[in-house]
């Protein structure tokens, strides 16, 4: 998935790190210092709809040029997560009792239209 | 939002950055609150001693993602009672009351003086509030050492089942091999039960599978 640059207006993964400090939580989330926040952004003409971002094969290729040709759209595409990983959290409860907790699906590795 | 773009990442208009910044921090409070499935965040009125939290941390090996989704607590111990006897400690752990998890691994982490008179018996039992607020006593388990330093003793989980307050207490007690009771001297403490090295729990926890009650019951 490209990341988002400022003038890319299609589908793209824009990328934000956010540091635990930022927030003021670095007294009960131990560790990590921060994570990834990222979000997916961008149009998905009709094209593009379907096609999984930068990983497409030859057959998503060709399937969106056949898609490109149909003066129909077939519908709406969004700009999506498609690849997204778990984060393992150290942090303090309320009773002061250290906690490691695994959190699915919390970083978008990747992004495409739907 | 542009008005009418049927879908929230599709063209929406860019942000200033400082705008994108406060949006994105306030993004991962809420993102971060959910995944703990915490409403806010906690308030840590007694934080642990930071040597018992860098042994704590070394426990659990921090960035490592677990094989089962769930979670793994350390949970110090507060002294309730150790009385006159040097053998025998009363310790609470205040747990976080358990959500639709289950726990499936738990030991005692002791820390034995170098004052051990050789090989020591060591009973842990559990003190639990019963109906009608009768308090009840269940054995756990009984481990024999005989070196000093740390010692994870492990528990039977189906003895931990939470209590609804949280408060697990734990009674430990002690008794020399038959034999060389004459090497304890009167007074004489074998465990560690203050500051750094005080005791704590390691429990491992995972969520409930769906319907996993109901099996039981049937």
């Amino acid at each position: 998935t490209p990341t988002c640059e400022p003038e890319t207006p299609l589908c793209c993964r824009r990328d934000h790190y956010v540091d635990f400090q930022e927030l003021g939580w670095r007294d009960w989330i131990l560790q990590p210092e921060g994570y990834q926040l990222n979000y997916c952004n961008g149009q998905c003409p009709p094209h593009l709809a379907g096609s999984p971002g930068i990983a497409a094969s030859f057959h998503s290729a060709v399937f969106s040029l056949l898609k490109a040709n149909n003066p129909w759209p077939l519908g709406i595409s969004c700009c999506v997560p498609t690849a997204k990983r778990s984060l393992s959290l150290l942090h303090l409860d309320r009773n002061g009792n250290v906690v490691k907790t695994d959190v699915p699906d919390m970083v978008v590795e990747a992004c495409g239209c739907s | 939002q542009e008005a009418g773009s049927v879908c929230p990442s599709c063209g929406s208009p860019t942000l200033a950055p400082q705008t994108e910044r406060a949006l994105v921090l306030e993004l991962a409070k809420q993102q971060i609150l959910e995944g703990l499935h915490l409403t806010s965040r906690p308030v840590i009125t007694h934080p642990p001693p930071q040597a018992a939290l860098t042994r704590a941390l070394r426990r659990l090996q921090p960035g490592s993602v677990s094989p089962v989704k769930g979670e793994e607590v350390i949970s110090f111990a507060t002294i309730t009672d150790s009385s006159a006897s040097t053998c025998s400690s009363m310790f609470t752990f205040h747990l976080s009351t358990p959500r639709a998890h289950r726990l499936y691994h738990a030991r005692l982490w002791l820390h034995m003086l170098p004052t051990l008179p050789g090989t020591l018996y060591l009973r842990i039992s559990r003190w639990s509030t019963r109906k009608r607020r009768r308090v009840s006593r269940t054995f756990l388990a009984e481990h024999q050492m005989n070196t000093p330093g740390w010692h994870a003793l492990t528990l039977p989980p189906s003895g931990l089942k939470g209590e609804e307050s949280g408060v697990l207490k734990l009674q430990v007690d002690c008794r020399p091999l038959e034999g060389n009771s004459t090497a304890v001297q009167p007074q004489q403490r074998f465990l560690d039960t203050e500051g750094d090295q005080r005791p704590f729990l390691e429990l491992k926890i995972r969520a409930n599978e769906p319907g996993a009650g109901r099996a039981r019951r049937r």
